[in-house]
């Protein structure tokens, strides 16, 4: 989905 | 990897930072309500799970842990340490905080990403975030004189999640990245900092002590 984004973040 | 980015973890950083020197040097957790830090046990929880299993990496790796072990300690400081509990305002830190965790976690169940169990409760941790500072800045508002070490704290908190909003319009425009989750639920968390932030910077610049109505 264009939601899922791998977390990359905090 | 990002200026904004870099800076905003380090903005961060420097808040828990704060916090932790307020207390271990005043031993004292007077202003600081055990609430918000409670619910920042818990948005550190729910968002590092991943911390296992997904690949290690050397910049957030360390951060994530250092998050995870200061949130904890302060939390156990304020209810254990026998000298630091007995400042801690509890007829004053009213904030009903429980009534936060449960529409955060309805609202991770029907808006995440995946429905998987981390990023529900990935979801869920995005969205505790935006509001855990709500107990900190109704205690503020009750407390007489904030010490300045607990004004910087809040300021440093708030900025951090300011900081990140930059970071994400750099990533859409370069790296054509996407994430209205944390996009929403960072504006709404920075909105909430407004007055405190406009008070903040006016008792900043004439140098008088912080005072919120």
């Amino acid at each position: 989905e264009c939601l899922y984004q791998p977390k990359d973040e905090l | 990897m990002n200026a904004f980015r870099l800076l905003a973890d380090l903005t961060h950083l420097l808040s828990i930072i704060i916090l932790l020197v307020k207390i271990r040097t005043t031993k004292s957790c007077a202003g600081i309500s055990l609430k918000t830090q409670d619910l920042y046990v818990l948005v550190f929880i729910s968002r590092y799970l991943d911390l296992f299993t997904r690949p290690l990496s050397l910049y957030n790796t360390p951060f994530k842990l250092v998050f995870l072990a200061t949130s904890i300690t302060i939390v156990y400081y304020m209810r254990y340490h026998k000298v630091v509990k007995q400042t801690y305002n509890k007829d004053s830190d009213t904030f009903k905080h429980y009534f936060l965790i449960l529409p955060c976690a309805v609202l991770a169940f029907f808006i995440n990403p995946k429905f998987t169990f981390i990023e529900v409760l990935w979801s869920f941790s995005i969205y505790l975030e935006a509001v855990a500072i709500l107990p900190q800045l109704v205690l503020l508002q009750s407390s007489s004189n904030i010490d300045n070490l607990t004004g910087n704290y809040v300021f440093m908190l708030g900025a951090y999640r300011a900081l990140y909003l930059l970071n994400w319009i750099y990533r859409f425009f370069a790296e054509d990245v996407v994430r209205w989750i944390p996009w929403i639920a960072g504006l709404v968390q920075t909105a909430l900092y407004a007055d405190f932030f406009y008070y903040y910077i006016k008792s900043w610049r004439n140098n008088e002590r912080l005072k919120l109505p």
